[in-house]
This record gives C-alpha cells, structure tokens and sequence, in this order.
C-alpha cells in the first residue's frame, strides 16, 4: 500500500468522523443528505461481500467493518434518532436516487470484470459510489449556507476521492499491469463532480466568508 | 489473469 493510498483512506475515515461528530455533538443532521447516507450504506454493503470470502490485510478488513458500521449507524441515526431525525431537511432532499441505483445496477449487469455474483455487486458498488454524493451536493445548493461541520465532510470527502486517483497514477507507474480501469473511470467522474463544490471551497476560504453554493 | 483477483483497496 503506497502513502497516497494510506493518506486516501484516512480522510475518508476522518470525513464520517466529521459527520459522526457533527451529529453527536449537535444531535443535529441539518445539512445532511440522508439519501446520501443511505446510498453510502448500500456502496460499502454490495462492495465488501468479500469481507468472508476473500482475506487481503487485517487493515483492510478493520476498515471494511468501520465503514459498513460507521455508514449504518449513521443512517439509523437519521432515520430513528428521537432528536436527530427532527432536524432532518426532508424536503430539500429530492433527489432521486432510485433511478440512479438501478442505473448503476443496469451498468454493473452490463460492465463488469466479471459475471459473477461479488463482481457484478463490486462493479455496482463503485459505480453507485461514483454518484452517491449527487443527493448531498443538490441539497447544498438548495440549502444555500452550508455549515463548517458540513463543509468540512465534502471537503474530506474530495480529498479522498482526489488521493485515490494520485494512488492509481502511482499504482500504473510502479505496478506491472494495474488495470482497475472500472474503479479508475468512475474514480475521475466522482472527482468531477467535487470540482465545483472546491472551487467555491476555496473562494469562501479565501475570502473568510460563510461557504454558499450559488443557486 | 487480472480480473481473478481480489480487490486490495476500498
């Protein structure tokens, strides 16, 4: 595992720290998207099937229950938390993730690397990760303010995203044939996506004002 | 074969 890898998953780690944090100690979830959360749940419940099957690291499969618990609990928190669901911006999450789940699951059908069972959950997952961020940037925009706690999650959340992609060059240049190219394609469209939220990042940083997505 | 193998990252 190279440093870009490591560096990767740890603010992806620290993203849903932020997120857990922000919830626990606010019993608030305003700002968040459940949709969001709940695709999140189902990314790393199809991706890690492996997690009895197929035995790479005792870090790798820490991290496989950290996540699948982390994403759980915080959906649960969402949905059933007496204080915390009672904050939860039902109406400005709208966006439709239904079709995109079974978009996703049409292309894994159609594009995987194998048509097996775990592969074709694998290249599902990795293709819903892709989008799953989608439901949060839309209710960000809508919302219009976005607090620290908030900002800082996507921000971590990018900066994940962003260190795998360094992680693959590294990988191509120092591996004899990595060819992942169905992580590696859906990997550059999901950064994409955080472009826009980084640059008006940058600009509420720069400025030190309040981070607002225009309308 | 490449596709055979485990995937090692997350």
């Amino acid at each position: 595992m190279n440093i870009f890898r490591f560096a990767g998953d740890m603010t992806h780690l620290i993203s849903i720290l932020i997120l857990l944090l922000k919830i626990y100690a606010t019993k608030s979830c305003a700002g968040i998207s459940l949709k969001t959360q709940e695709l999140y749940a189902l990314v790393f419940l199809t991706r890690y099937l492996d997690l009895f099957t197929d035995y790479v690291s005792l870090y790798n499969t820490v991290m496989k229950i950290v996540f699948i618990a982390s994403s759980l609990a915080i959906v649960w928190c969402m949905r059933r938390h007496p204080l915390v669901r009672r904050s939860y911006d039902k109406d400005l999450d709208t966006f439709r993730h239904q079709y995109v789940v079974l978009a996703c699951f049409v292309l894994a059908l159609l594009l995987n690397e194998k048509f097996t069972i775990q592969e074709v959950f694998w290249a599902f997952s990795i293709y819903l990760e892709a989008v799953a961020i989608l439901p949060q940037l839309v209710l960000l925009q809508r919302s219009g303010n976005v607090d620290n706690l908030t900002g800082q999650y996507v921000l971590f959340l990018g900066a994940y995203r962003g260190l795998y992609i360094i992680n693959w060059i590294y990988r191509y240049f120092t591996e004899d044939h990595f060819t992942r190219w169905i992580a590696c394609v859906s990997g550059l469209v999901q950064t994409g996506l955080y472009a826009d939220f980084f640059y008006y990042y940058y600009l509420s940083w720069k400025t030190n004002t309040k981070l607002k997505l225009p309308a | 074969d490449k596709a055979s193998e485990v995937h090692d990252e997350l």
